[in-house]
């Protein structure tokens, strides 16, 4: 960028290169272009270092609305939903929310609820292993509806504070899957009237315009109370949960930098933001 | 959608029946808003639309009839010829021993595609090694033994008769040597195909580049596959880029294809490394692999 000079068509063209790069989207990039330029009409920016500060300006008071803290149960277990397209990172995401929880010396016991991938129950019980917390599971091929139920069962009777369930990945365009998890989402709610207290939906970061209708479905089959946006340590921006906040109100509550269960951040829209347009 | 913005490009834009820089123009932002929106890389689509827009301009939509739908063929034939390759043969085996090696980022669908493909395989006669070459993720090893075990009771129930779809691991070793290794074991074992399946991992990760690197150069492999999520944004322009850049890949196979995503990734990564998507992944189970034809993907990504 180069700064301190006046507004000019170059420069938009530019910014909004940059912005549709990083999966911001046309609509979101169009809609930001034309905020700034009616700023500048109105004469609240007149020149370049202005603009960038005001779109990051704008840009955060977007993304920071909601809160973007985990919403901990008071008196009970915390019963967090774990749910996202094939690949996205689910179950890598969850080591590393429980690490995170662990290291609060919170008491944390995972559901083994992908019972159809090949090796989804392993991969799990290594992570459960490695961090040293129990993890319930069933048979490969059984229902995953009854995993949650006997998951939460055993996370009250155990006073977990945490209890964390994985899910298979699935498209949102596949209905009897998303039925699937409606159901789950119904079995946990029968076992503890509050729950699931979070029902996070991980967004792979390299995803483009699809994540938005991804958010939109998942979020008609059960209510998503947040966003875990993986493998940010990668190229991609992850522009789209702009879009994503801006439609359908859902905040981004972490973010994922890596593929060990300590590469977790909690979601800071300045350091975001700053990165979008990096 | 997409085809309503073509209902519009033919109905408004050139309804007057007249061709002018004007309506051409129309059109061409257009169709970049539909590529934008469809993924396809930012880059990709000013170097599309600028030949869509000289072969417009040209002789053949002035003296055209129907203009508008002369200017959607214009564009669905820039699309085609881009993404198209000229092999008949997808996956042409010639040798005693073929290797194919499978590299990607983190959740793309390789090892799920190494079993897609060694299903593939087996139904035109051949018999593939498995090689779980993925010592970093939890039970990745054991994700191919399943998939291969499944494998193996999926064909012997079909033709009645056992069949066996063997997996090599050796956990301790690093993923280099184990690929090397398995090929004196698929020889000994009347293996004639070797299916590395490699650890997802970033471009940007030098050492992990560089551990590609030396598979490549241990084995050196008739096809490397470079496996993308068709639902890849943006980014599959520089990832795909610096792969091919790093370890010179044959072809690309596309995933999750069963999705809605419109897959722009694929003119992306044409564009960028002249490698043809060669397969694509459309579900989970070991059959849902189809040969890539670009029109079928031209439609797709053109709504
Ligand atoms: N670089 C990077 N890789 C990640 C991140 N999160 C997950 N991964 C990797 O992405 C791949 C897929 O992760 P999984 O946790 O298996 O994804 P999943 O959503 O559970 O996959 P399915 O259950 O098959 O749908 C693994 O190789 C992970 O190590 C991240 O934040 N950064
Ligand atoms: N719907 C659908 N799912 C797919 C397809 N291909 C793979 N998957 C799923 O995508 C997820 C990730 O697949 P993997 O084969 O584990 O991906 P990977 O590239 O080996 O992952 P890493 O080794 O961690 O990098 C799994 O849930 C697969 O079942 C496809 O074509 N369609
Ligand atoms: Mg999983
Ligand atoms: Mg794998």
């Amino acid at each position: 960028f180069q700064i301190g000079r006046k507004i000019d068509e170059a420069f938009l063209e530019d910014l909004e290169e940059r912005l549709i790069m990083a999966d911001v989207g046309l609509d979101t990039t169009k809609y930001l272009i034309d905020a700034l330029k009616s700023s500048y009409k109105d004469k609240e920016i007149k020149e370049k270092d202005q603009i960038l500060t005001f779109l990051k300006e704008n840009l955060k008071e977007r993304l920071t609305q909601k809160g973007n803290e985990l919403k901990l149960n008071e008196d009970g277990p915390t019963v967090i939903l774990v749910i996202g397209v094939n690949g996205s990172g689910k179950t890598t995401s969850i080591a590393k929310l429980a690490h995170h929880f662990v290291q609060q010396d919170k008491k944390v016991l995972l559901g083994a609820g992908d019972t159809f991938r090949a090796a989804a129950i392993d991969q799990l019980e290594i992570w459960a292993e490695r961090i040293g917390i129990d993890i319930v599971k069933h048979k490969m091929g059984s229902d995953p509806a009854a995993v949650a139920f006997d998951a939460v069962q055993a996370a009250l009777s155990r006073e977990s504070d945490i209890i964390i369930i994985d899910t298979a990945g699935r498209l949102h365009t596949q209905k009897n899957l998303m039925k699937e998890l409606q159901k789950i989402h119904n079995v946990l709610k029968k076992k503890i009237p509050e729950a699931p207290h979070e029902v996070l939906l991980i967004l792979d970061a390299t995803i483009g315009q699809n994540a938005i209708t991804q958010a939109e479905l998942f979020s008609a089959a059960t209510p998503i109370t947040g966003i875990f946006l993986s493998k940010l340590d990668g190229t991609a921006k992850g522009g789209v949960v702009l879009a994503i906040q801006n439609q359908l109100d859902i905040p981004v509550k972490f973010i994922g930098l890596g593929e060990k269960c300590e590469d977790m951040e909690a979601f800071d829209s300045e350091q975001f933001v700053d990165a979008l347009l990096s | 959608t997409l085809s309503n913005k073509f209902y519009d490009i033919k109905n408004n834009f050139f309804s007057s029946g007249k061709i002018n820089e004007k309506n051409i123009q129309d059109g061409i932002k257009a169709i970049e808003e539909a590529l934008i929106n469809a993924d396809v890389n930012f880059r990709v689509v000013k170097g599309l639309v600028k030949r869509v827009k000289e072969k417009a301009l040209g002789e053949e939509l002035i003296k055209s009839v129907k203009p508008g739908d002369q200017f959607v063929q214009i564009v669905h034939y820039e699309l085609v010829e881009l993404m198209k390759s000229d092999d008949e043969e997808r996956l042409p085996i010639t040798k005693d021993l073929t290797v194919i090696m499978m590299v990607g980022l983190q959740g793309s669908g390789k090892t799920t595609t190494c079993g897609k493909l060694a299903r593939y395989l087996i139904k035109k006669g051949h018999r593939p090694l498995l090689v779980a070459a993925d010592t970093q993720r939890p039970a990745a090893i054991e994700q191919l033994k399943v998939l291969g075990k499944t494998l193996g009771e999926q064909i012997s129930e079909e033709r009645g008769e056992d069949f066996e779809v063997p997996v090599y691991s050796a956990p301790q070793d690093p993923p280099p040597k184990i690929c090397k290794d398995a090929i004196p074991i698929a020889k000994e074992n009347n293996n004639d195909i070797v299916i590395l399946d490699t650890a997802g991992r970033l471009h940007i990760d030098d050492a992990l580049m560089d551990e590609l690197l030396s598979i490549r150069k241990k084995t050196k492999p008739d096809h490397v596959f470079f496996v993308m999520d068709s639902m890849t944004g943006q980014n599959a322009f520089d990832s795909a880029k610096i792969f091919n850049e790093q370890i010179n890949i044959d072809g690309v196979v596309l995933t999750k294809l069963d999705s809605d995503a419109k897959g722009g990734a694929a003119l992306s990564i044409k564009e960028v490394t002249g490698k043809p998507v060669k397969f694509v992944g459309v579900g989970e189970k070991l059959d849902a692999l189809e040969e890539f034809h670009a029109d079928r993907m031209a439609n797709r990504i053109l709504g």
